[in-house]
């Protein structure tokens, strides 16, 4: 709802406790393949604290109107039981109301890995008292996120996903073998062949390969326009580099004892499978566990 | 790729801080054993198959 050119995405509270919520997202055709997700975020709408309570906050010092919220992704396993993973965690004012956001960009990640058909994206809400023991007992029930059907429908959680469409900010797969240097804009993969005998050090120790394609990413990528809403530290531009690739085998002489004898070795990350758009100093997804 | 990065790969697949003193008698001959390439044909075919996640 906050941006001109993404719809929407309502999500609903299945479970409510004072101080924890289930929010839970339907995904499915939110982020097809051709799309690359850049950030998401949620937003949750802090409703305005009741006067009574208000005067009882005016007795507190600023430090002890905080509460900690805290976002977990909530995944549901095969055989039933659930696991929460820490996404987001920090400290709001109890006075405050209005829109809250978070960044959530690891739980879509983690969604991403799960094994189709997917489960919707299940993220819990937890509001906790700013310090254990310190303040008043229950002061961070008074922070409370509308919910989907309250009095101000268009309050209801949001999940906001960034994404770029890799029809222009990905990589274009192989370059055109006839464009010359020049002609190459978009990052692409080109044939690059390295003669193994023309090595010098290769000379009677490297026996296979004589020479191997090993490929380079050549070419630029698309800055996308868009602010992002929460600023990564580190984020460099996007930059075409080598998203997979794959080992060489080769057979080399051994010689020992006086005797010499073919061995196999493999060479890791030799050759470029595949050049993507990818940017410098992004999050690396965090590996599912199994 | 450079030729200097290919050439420390394989030193260090082979654990090796130098280039071994190999001429040319070392190799004359030098049969490679079906063993020993059927395993490099199967590395070979692997590697054209597997994807590492690279990035």
């Amino acid at each position: 709802r906050f941006s001109q050119n993404f719809r929407e995405v309502a999500g609903r509270f299945l479970a409510s406790e004072a101080s924890t919520h289930l929010l839970v997202f339907g995904m499915e055709q939110r982020l097809p393949p051709s799309r690359e997700l850049v950030q998401a975020v949620l937003r949750l709408f802090q409703e305005p604290v009741p006067k009574a309570a208000l005067r009882r906050l005016e007795r507190l010092p600023t430090r002890g109107a905080r509460a900690r919220v805290t976002i977990e992704w909530l995944r549901v396993r095969d055989d039933g039981s659930n696991g929460t993973s820490l996404i987001d965690s920090r400290l709001v004012s109890v006075r405050e109301s209005g829109w809250q956001a978070f960044d959530v960009t690891e739980a879509v990640n983690f969604w991403q890995q799960l094994r189709r058909p997917r489960q919707p994206l299940l993220l819990q809400v937890s509001v906790q008292k700013e310090l254990p023991g310190a303040g008043p007992a229950d002061i961070h029930r008074l922070v409370r996120f509308a919910e989907q059907g309250t009095r101000a429908a268009r309050a209801e959680p949001q999940l906001e996903l960034h994404t770029l469409d890799l029809q222009d900010y990905g990589a274009q797969g192989n370059c055109d073998p006839e464009a010359g240097e020049s002609k190459i804009t978009r990052c692409c993969r080109r044939e690059t062949y390295l003669d193994l005998q023309g090595m010098k050090w290769a000379e009677n120790w490297v026996l296979e390969p004589p020479g191997f394609l090993a490929y380079e990413c050549v070419g630029s990528c698309l800055q996308p326009p868009e602010p992002l809403t929460f600023k990564w530290p580190f984020l460099g531009p996007r930059q075409c580099i080598a998203s997979e690739t794959a080992a060489l085998p080769m057979i080399v002489s051994i010689k020992e004892g006086g005797r010499t004898r073919p061995q196999v070795v493999s060479l890791p990350n030799m050759r470029v499978q595949k050049c993507s758009c990818a940017w410098d100093g992004a999050l690396v997804p965090r590996a599912l566990e199994p | 790729l450079t030729e200097q990065q290919v050439l420390h790969s394989l030193l260090q697949q082979l654990g090796l801080h130098q280039v071994p003193v190999l001429d040319r008698a070392d190799v004359e001959g030098l049969a490679v054993p079906a063993h020993v390439r059927a395993e490099y044909v199967a590395l070979l075919q692997r590697s054209h198959g597997d994807r590492s996640r690279g990035k």
